[in-house]
């Protein structure tokens, strides 16, 4: 069935069971048990997460366990964004279309 | 426009998948991508660019906190060409003043870039005829992501905040069961066609489908009509020896 959020409560046995198929399938290990756990915590809010883009995506688009499974939103966002663009393009605007191509 | 077209079948000329790693270099990734798949599809030369060129002669400098792809395209620009990755291979950090563009052999130049229009049947005729191009949109789906076609709204997926820059490679149509938005009128099941974007990221080949994935074509999703900017290898108006296979 779908893991939510709501439903985790203590952290149940599939859960446990699917991220250490995670860290096999992705070579994750954690230094220490507190971090194994935070680690797995995250994990479980991704899941949910995952639900939540599946039910609001309108094409064909599944959503689940990937690399990054194990990231927060702001690890993830500072390891693989692009920050710099966030904040528009100075002063760069169109240029050509592909019908005038002489122009660049 | 071809129905389909997918740049990958053509032996070569889109290079492997690449993993950024801890190096926010996306930018770099996809310009290099651009200009690797341009030389192959139009000199028939396949090459591997130097993403590391990129990012030590970048004139912003430190280009692993983020970038803009035209800045890729500039910097080759300035130094007259780029040097091949196995040249100046990728270390995915950045150190000032370590820029040895003078002295590496350039393997790949350009004559130019240029901004296409904010219009997906323009791009994809152009992508179509010239080669692949460069798109920055929002990575918002895409953590999560594992396979199929994205279709996000502009609400849950803000056209206008682009972080992640990535290579456009084809484009083609997923027929699947069910009742599509077309179809709404002839409630009867029949194949719902949803025509995506085949692009490729730099993420390595375990994320998405083997690297790539698909977002939907014809609705501006996550934003990808914002910054379509290609490099041109040629003379403008010389179309490319080959085409793109369907």
């Amino acid at each position: 069935g779908s893991l939510t959020a709501q439903d985790l409560g203590p952290q149940p046995l599939e859960l446990k069971e699917a991220f250490k198929f995670f860290q096999r399938q992705f070579n994750r290990s954690y230094l220490t048990p507190e971090e194994h756990a935070r680690r797995l915590d995250i994990f479980a809010h991704n899941l949910a997460q995952a639900q939540q883009l599946q039910e609001e995506d309108f094409g064909t688009a599944e959503f689940g366990v990937t690399p990054f499974s194990d990231l927060t939103e702001e690890e993830f966002g500072q390891l693989y964004g692009h920050r710099r663009a966030a904040g528009g393009v100075p002063g760069m605007g169109r240029v050509v279309g592909p019908e005038e191509p002489e122009e660049s | 426009v071809p129905h389909t077209c997918d740049w990958r079948k053509v032996a070569g000329a889109i290079s492997s998948i690449r993993n950024q790693g801890n190096c926010n270099c996306c930018w770099a990734m996809a310009a290099a991508g651009n200009i690797e798949a341009l030389w192959g599809i139009n000199f028939l030369k396949f090459v591997n660019v130097s993403v590391q060129e990129l990012l030590d002669c970048g004139r912003c400098g430190n280009g692993c906190y983020g970038g803009y792809v035209w800045e890729a395209f500039l910097t080759v620009l300035n130094n007259s060409g780029v040097a091949s990755e196995r040249d100046y291979p990728f270390r995915a950090n950045f150190r000032p003043h370590r820029c040895h563009a003078k002295t590496s052999n350039k393997v790949a130049w350009i004559q130019d870039f240029i901004f296409l229009p904010d219009n997906e049947q323009r791009i994809a005729q152009y992508l179509a005829t010239y080669g692949p191009i460069t798109v920055t949109i929002n990575m918002k789906y895409l953590k999560l992501y594992q396979k199929g076609v994205i279709k996000a709204s502009p609400t849950t997926c803000d056209p206008q905040f682009v972080d992640h820059s990535v290579l456009l490679v084809g484009f083609g149509s997923d027929k699947s069961e069910g009742m599509g938005a077309e179809t709404v009128s002839s409630p009867s099941r029949h194949p719902r066609s949803t025509p995506y974007w085949i692009l490729k990221n730099s993420w390595g080949a375990q994320w998405g489908e083997e690297g790539y994935f698909r977002l939907h074509r014809g609705s501006n999703t996550c934003g990808i009509t914002k910054y379509p900017v290609t490099a041109r290898v040629q003379k403008p108006n010389v179309k490319p020896q080959l085409s793109c296979p369907p």
